[in-house]
């Protein structure tokens, strides 16, 4: 996260650490059931086996584990049939955790946006992840609040890649605050007004390059286009069909 | 090095570049088709040149028709040419990157950025006899694979073809954009254009999804399965799979009238028999549903003098050897009627999201 600061414990239950050996942490992803995660589908490329990888929960150091960290194996992923390496589009996947988590003040899921439910342009809402700061990579978690940007808006500053409605913009037009190299898959949430819970939106995806030159908002898994995808997979892999 | 699966580790006395045929779609039609990495701007692979600033700034670049052979400079620099012998790259002439540098870097000024500062010219060796760098051939393609040629010869970035908007010189952009001439199919009703590849495939692109009508003739006792596959309406949410995507197992139970259980056996809706109901079956349905926990849960009488002759499915006595079955594949239909005419009705409840009590504030 560029332009982003150190968060703290608890801050946001719902982000996981997608990590595969030898290199660790690998992508973001987002706790949305006891035993169901989501995730982008560029970070299986070349690694789509579900015994290649583990997820880690409830943490907020990657170099400290902690007690309130949980790790589970992966069962089965399950990237978008019409996910496209080319343009980066249908960039989503559903991974199934081995078992369930427990339920804790630092492990709990994140609400999905009904169908048609899409943040308004113009609102604050907030990215999390562990990605690139620019100048480093991060051990602790890290969260910036990114303005949501228009589909037009946002065409704007991406001539050679068409913004499509599985996608969603977030940032500043001068990229100040923005997700980066390994933030992907992480949560983009904002907090609804009634009740103060939070729902995912997006899913950290693509952008232009951030660690040398900052440029234009960051493009993110239009995480309400997939809602209905969502809950079919996750109904199939439930009762084995 | 490229340290492939199985290659074995190079040391640091072997040279273990190789060449790699080129990816970038950017540069894909150039008169060489093999690169090796890094390349001149740093880049350590062709995907970090893929997402590379420099892969943006350039063709945005060539539209300003600057250097006719710009396009053909930054592929070199790009997805440098491998000389298949040697497996070393083959650096662009000085005066190739000079003509680009001179007539193209004050069109970057304008707009306030900056030439690639790994593109320094005095690299790269000046074109002579015996000197082996690379000039671009009379013919070569001014426009990249990304980029639509205008009639006029003038690129302009892909995006731009057909957007409504004239961008060529020559406002060439804009013709012939109907779907046919594009090589599309065109959605009826409306101006928009799909891949031919979109038609049938099981996911609706058009807005009236025309695009997947027509695309199964199944028999009078067959339904279509999402991928247009035919499967006998008998097998129709039964909790087996028999379409190949499973399409015949997706949506089969409802709350109808906000909370009656309705389930859509052999295609047709059935109500549930409230005689052997229990609380695990309510959990169980909730959750198929995705709705979380059951609320409430009440056992309706059959409102009397209903039209026609109501269709009941039954618990099935041994469902509790079905574990791992959805809903449906734990009920089934009998002889007789449902002896209390009780439907169930059920309000389910989401679980907690979205919270995160860790995060409280404490008081001081």
């Amino acid at each position: 996260i560029l332009g982003g600061r150190v968060s703290r414990p608890g801050r946001w239950p719902w982000q996981c650490s997608l990590q595969s050996d030898p290199s660790g942490h690998i992508c973001g992803c987002v706790l949305i059931g006891k035993k169901w995660v989501l995730t982008v589908a560029h970070c299986f490329e070349g690694r789509n086996s579900a015994d290649l990888w583990e997820v880690v929960l409830g943490i907020n150091n990657l170099d400290h584990p902690s007690v309130t960290m949980q790790t589970r194996g992966v069962a089965s992923v399950t990237v978008h049939p019409r996910y496209t390496r080319a343009v980066v589009d249908y960039d989503i996947s559903v991974v199934e955790l081995d078992r369930e988590v427990e339920i804790t003040g630092y492990v709990r899921p994140v609400c999905l946006p009904e169908p048609g439910q899409l943040p308004v342009a113009d609102t604050y809402c907030y990215i999390t992840g562990w990605g690139h700061m620019g100048n480093r990579m991060p051990f602790k978690l890290q969260e910036g609040e990114v303005r949501i940007i228009s589909v037009s808006q946002c065409q704007s500053h991406f001539d050679m890649k068409t913004i499509t409605s599985r996608m969603l913009c977030a940032g500043y037009e001068a990229g100040t605050v923005d997700s980066c190299m390994g933030d992907s898959g992480g949560p983009l949430v904002c907090e609804e007004a009634r009740g103060g819970s939070w729902t995912l939106y997006g899913l950290t995806s693509w952008g232009s390059v951030c660690f040398s030159k900052v440029l234009g908002p960051g493009v993110y898994a239009n995480v309400t286009h997939f809602t209905p995808w969502i809950h079919r997979q996750i109904y199939l892999h439930t009762f084995h069909l | 090095c490229i340290s492939t699966p199985g290659a074995t580790l190079c040391d640091t006395r072997n040279n273990c570049s190789r060449c790699e045929p080129i990816t970038l779609e950017l540069c894909m039609n150039l008169p060489y088709n093999s690169t090796t990495y890094p390349n001149y701007l740093g880049h350590s692979t062709q995907r970090e040149s893929s997402g590379s600033w420099e892969a943006s700034l350039f063709p945005a670049l060539v539209q300003t028709n600057c250097y006719k052979y710009l396009m053909f400079f930054a592929c070199t620099m790009l997805v440098p040419k491998c000389d298949a012998h040697t497996h070393q790259r083959v650096p662009p002439c000085r005066s190739l990157c000079r003509n680009s540098k001179e007539r193209c870097e004050s069109v970057l000024g304008v707009v306030g950025l900056v030439w690639p500062e790994d593109s320094d010219c005095n690299q790269f060796p000046e074109d002579g006899h015996n000197v082996t760098c690379l000039l671009p051939d009379p013919d070569v393609d001014e426009c990249s694979p990304s980029h639509f040629k205008c009639r006029s010869g003038r690129c302009v970035l892909s995006s731009k073809h057909c957007d409504g908007h004239m961008d060529c010189d020559d406002d060439s952009d804009e013709d012939n954009c109907g779907c046919v001439e594009r090589g599309l199919w065109a959605c009826p009703g409306t101006r928009q254009c799909i891949k031919h590849t979109m038609i049938c495939d099981g996911f609706p692109d058009c807005p009236l999804l025309e695009d997947e009508r027509n695309c199964s003739v199944c028999n009078d006792n067959e339904l279509s399965c999402n991928n247009h596959q035919c499967v006998h309406r008998t097998l129709w949410c039964d909790g087996k799979k028999h379409c190949s995507d499973s399409s015949d197992e997706w949506d089969c139970v409802s709350l109808s009238e906000g909370s009656i259980l309705t389930v859509f056996r052999t295609a047709v809706d059935y109500q549930v028999c409230a005689d052997d109901w229990t609380a695990e079956l309510s959990q169980l349905t909730c959750s198929q549903l995705g709705l979380g926990v059951p609320a409430s849960v009440a056992l309706i009488p059959d409102p009397p003098g209903v039209p026609g002759r109501r269709r009941w499915l039954h618990v099935h006595p041994d469902w509790r050897q079905r574990n791992g079955s959805a809903l449906q594949g734990l009920l089934e239909k009998r002889g007789h009627a449902c002896y209390s005419r009780k439907r169930v009705s059920l309000q389910c409840t989401k679980e907690d999201c979205g919270l995160r009590p860790a995060a409280r504030v404490y008081k001081r």
